[in-house]
């Protein structure tokens, strides 16, 4: 339940980046949901591990502290998010 | 007096490596549009 409870840290600290960013761009309403798409798409693993918390965090604490530059914690964020990606496995049909 | 100029209000546009991620990122989310 260890992986449990941090998933869950990890799925709030996700949602206070998003609703911060919301906010911000407004401009392109697409970017959201594409990173709402890379999480989706995410191994389970990852989603609960510390690696994925402290790209979270420092996202998050840069985000606020210097907005100039959200779209380089997005792109962080989803570029993190996709080198986790779960692997599909694509069944060939015989 | 004047108010002191909004100075916090900065634009996402006028840093350039955001302007570079913005770009790459809007890119990446139209490939995957396309390829959907």
């Amino acid at each position: 339940n260890k992986g449990q409870c941090m998933s869950a840290e990890n799925k709030k600290l996700f949602e206070e980046f998003v609703d911060y960013c919301s906010g911000l761009t407004e401009d392109h309403p697409e970017v959201i949901p594409f990173l709402k798409g890379r999480l989706a798409n995410a191994n389970q693993t990852y989603l609960s591990s510390v690696e994925f918390r402290n790209v979270l965090g420092r996202c998050l604490t840069r985000v606020q502290s210097k907005r100039s530059k959200i779209y380089v914690y997005i792109n962080e964020l989803c570029t993190s998010l996709k080198a986790n990606s779960q692997k599909r496995k694509l069944t060939l049909k015989p | 007096g004047a108010d002191a100029p909004d100075d916090d209000d900065d634009d996402d546009d006028d840093d350039p490596e955001n302007r570079i991620a913005k770009k790459m990122l809007l890119e990446e989310i139209k490939a995957n549009l396309s390829t959907e």
